[in-house]
């Protein structure tokens, strides 16, 4: 493996979005993999609609919250498409889902993988770099102070609330750490990415992992 | 300085005067959680967009995604 990775660095990364007053980020967190996975192969990167899966995914609140491997399970199942970002554009709120015919261009999932890789982030790193962007859910309840650096305290593990991505690594460092892309603008830490200490499930972010193909 | 950088505009004084409470515990907050950060590399905690919500109301707002109890399914088997 890499000592460091990054999957900005091939295209593969959308920008940092913001998902406003709407507890969508389980939503923003699947339709974010899945822009990665298609991005991965298909250039170049593209936005679908997160606003599709806020108001479809039936399992989950839309707005008031969800689970990311229930929305993976339900897209997975359903062979929803997925419809680009502008044609289903996010409002912050949950609204009555629409429907699209199954001649409409979009994306399906072919399949997913969901993970606990505490105690193995070795392994997660390889997944990463062999899979794509990964969905994570961590506790974030010490975010809401965050201004940027490694988080390596006040972060605990099994206390999950909050989805975001993990797009990259660098372990060239004196500590090493995981490079996450929030849903919560670009003001937000380090432009709008989180850095986390890598070993210890630091923040549970080993905890749920997810992956998506296409 | 906080309202101008945010756009922060309270419509009754009594929201101005809660908002104010919560930013005020926000830097109580902030001194403990960087009395912590020994290393130049370290987390440093500060004055952001959510400095003026209670815990409870950023909770509400932000944090509402859950873990299922189990993970429910994998498409791929893991073994070989």
């Amino acid at each position: 493996l890499p000592a460091k990775f990054d999957w900005r660095d091939k295209g593969a990364v959308g920008p940092v979005q913001n998902q406003q007053a709407c507890g969508g980020c389980w939503a923003f967190s699947v339709v974010g993999i899945i822009e990665s996975a298609k991005a991965r192969s298909v250039q170049p990167w593209e936005p679908l609609s997160v606003q599709q899966v806020i108001d479809c995914s039936y399992k989950n609140q839309g707005c008031n919250g969800g689970i990311t491997t229930r929305a993976l399970g339900w897209l997975n199942q359903t062979k929803l498409k997925l419809v680009k970002q502008s044609e289903y554009p996010f409002k912050a709120q949950t609204g009555i889902c629409h429907f699209f015919p199954q001649s409409h261009d979009g994306v399906s999932v072919k399949d997913f993988a969901a993970y606990n890789f505490s105690g193995r982030e070795k392994a997660m790193m390889g997944r990463l770099v062999a899979w794509g962007p990964l969905a994570v859910t961590v506790d974030a309840l010490s975010w809401q102070d965050y201004l940027g650096g490694i988080i390596q305290h006040h972060c605990s593990y099994h206390h999950a609330n909050h989805a975001v991505i993990v797009i990259g690594y660098d372990a060239t460092g004196e500590v090493p750490y995981w490079i996450v892309q929030n849903s919560w603008g670009t003001s937000w830490g380090n432009e709008g990415y989180a850095y986390i200490k890598m070993g210890g499930n630091v923040c549970g972010i080993a905890d749920s992992v997810s992956a998506v193909f296409l | 300085s906080f309202r101008e950088l945010f756009n922060r505009t309270y419509k009754l004084p009594s929201d101005y005067y809660r908002s104010k409470s919560y930013f005020k515990n926000s830097i109580k907050r902030h001194a403990y959680l960087n009395s912590f950060s020994a290393t130049p590399n370290c987390a440093k905690y500060g004055i952001n967009q959510f400095s003026d919500l209670s815990v409870k109301e950023f909770r509400e707002l932000y944090l509402t995604a859950s873990v299922a109890t189990t993970l429910p399914y994998s498409g791929l088997k893991t073994g070989g």
